[in-house]
């Protein structure tokens, strides 16, 4: 069993210890060990090298490799943790950790945050919420006209940006969800209630002890 | 329900790139 662990660490880099990596997260480690399954089978559908590059994210997103996606690279980009330009095992746990049902409402509150954040300034500006909504509207093939998505924005800023300033900072957004609760639920991922029944061949590769799972 | 009475990020929030649960279906 040490040679087959070895080997496999080390063609997936940031494969941690899964009983650390489970005492990190809300996962179990039997759970850690199915993730490990669906991170594989992602991992190697371009380049087998045990990473996640943005084209495998965005495949096993779309089921299409040339899709381009303003959300998804915001996804990816968050995903890597390391910003290495890829997502290694660990990242990949840690990050679907926020998208657990059991994790904290505000972890998940402050990951949207800087998921709209697109700039990285700290504010969710009016520029930046434009550029998501022509973005969803290219997307869904949707038609509106300029003065709708003015509207829209009018609309929005008025409801989050309580001092007016023109962009949305933490607090803001905090009370904005607390009244808008719908806008979570995209950071909630039932998925991750039962991986290990949509991933059973985890129990074959398992590298722990039944005792310690 | 129409775009108009929705806020930006109701709108956004159904964006197919932001709906992980597509990661796991095979």
């Amino acid at each position: 069993m040490g040679c087959f662990s070895s080997t496999s660490r080390k063609q997936f880099p940031g494969h941690e210890d899964p009983i650390l990596l489970a005492s990190k997260t809300f996962f179990s480690v039997s759970e850690v060990e199915a993730l490990f399954e669906l991170f594989k089978s992602i991992s190697k559908s371009v380049i087998d090298d045990g990473l996640i590059n943005k084209e495998e994210f965005q495949l096993a997103l779309f089921k299409n490799r040339k899709k381009e996606n303003l959300f998804a690279n915001r996804i990816f980009d968050l995903f890597d943790v390391k910003h290495k330009g890829v997502i290694d095992f660990s990242d990949f746990v840690s990050s679907l950790n926020v998208f657990h049902p059991n994790a904290p409402l505000e972890d998940k509150i402050n990951f949207a945050f800087k998921l709209y954040d697109l700039d990285g300034t700290g504010y969710i500006e009016r520029e930046e919420v434009k550029q998501m909504l022509i973005a969803l509207l290219c997307e869904s093939e949707m038609k509106l006209a300029d003065e709708t998505i003015e509207a829209i924005l009018d609309k929005t800023f008025i409801e989050a940006d309580a001092d007016g300033d023109g962009k949305i900072d933490k607090t803001e957004w905090l009370n904005f969800v607390t009244r808008n609760p719908s806008l979570m639920k995209i950071m909630t991922l039932t998925y991750l209630r039962d991986i290990t029944t949509t991933f059973p061949s985890f129990v074959f590769h398992s590298e722990v002890d039944e005792i310690a799972t | 329900a129409s775009p108009l009475t929705m806020n930006a990020f109701q709108l956004i929030s159904t964006s197919q790139g932001l709906n992980l649960g597509s990661l796991f279906e095979k």
